[in-house]
């Protein structure tokens, strides 16, 4: 069964200066 | 359909936490998501609101913009309208609820303006 990391499931969007 | 649907959003599907922990995708809740953010060296939560919804370039397509992060990045994503977003307390959310239920089995709401969805951005970046 193929397991996948929490990650891949939630969109990538634009980088920000916040922290 | 022209686009190749993530295999991970069918019901069922394993997902491990940023803890090792296995959960299936339809019981993911808005707190996995922020724990595994919280331990990830790499991965930072940011909170996206949905701004517009308009139709994409193929009929099974719309083009969403986000307002990204604090500073309100304006981001564009071209995704199916079945493709679900993880709605903050609230779940799988998409464009067409019925699709992404038919196509995943996986229960959705619908994706509307003003929902604020869980996206990543990478940490230490300034």
């Amino acid at each position: 069964v193929p397991v996948f990391p929490w990650h891949s499931l939630v969109p990538f969007l634009a980088p920000t200066q916040s922290d | 359909s022209p686009v190749a649907l993530p295999p991970f959003f069918m019901r069922g599907s394993i997902i491990q936490l940023a803890d090792g922990e296995l959960k299936r995708v339809e019981d993911l809740k808005t707190e996995d998501f922020i724990q595994s953010a919280e331990i990830s060296s790499e991965l930072k939560i940011d909170s996206s609101t949905v701004e517009r919804i308009d139709n994409g370039q193929s009929p099974n397509a719309v083009v969403i913009q986000f307002s990204v992060g604090e500073l309100k990045a304006q981001v564009c994503v071209e995704v199916l309208l079945e493709y679900p977003f993880f709605v903050f307390g609230q779940g799988w959310s998409s464009c067409c609820p019925d699709r992404t239920t038919q196509l995943f089995e996986l229960s959705c709401a619908k994706l509307c303006v003003g929902d604020v969805c869980v996206s990543l951005t990478l940490r230490g970046l300034r």
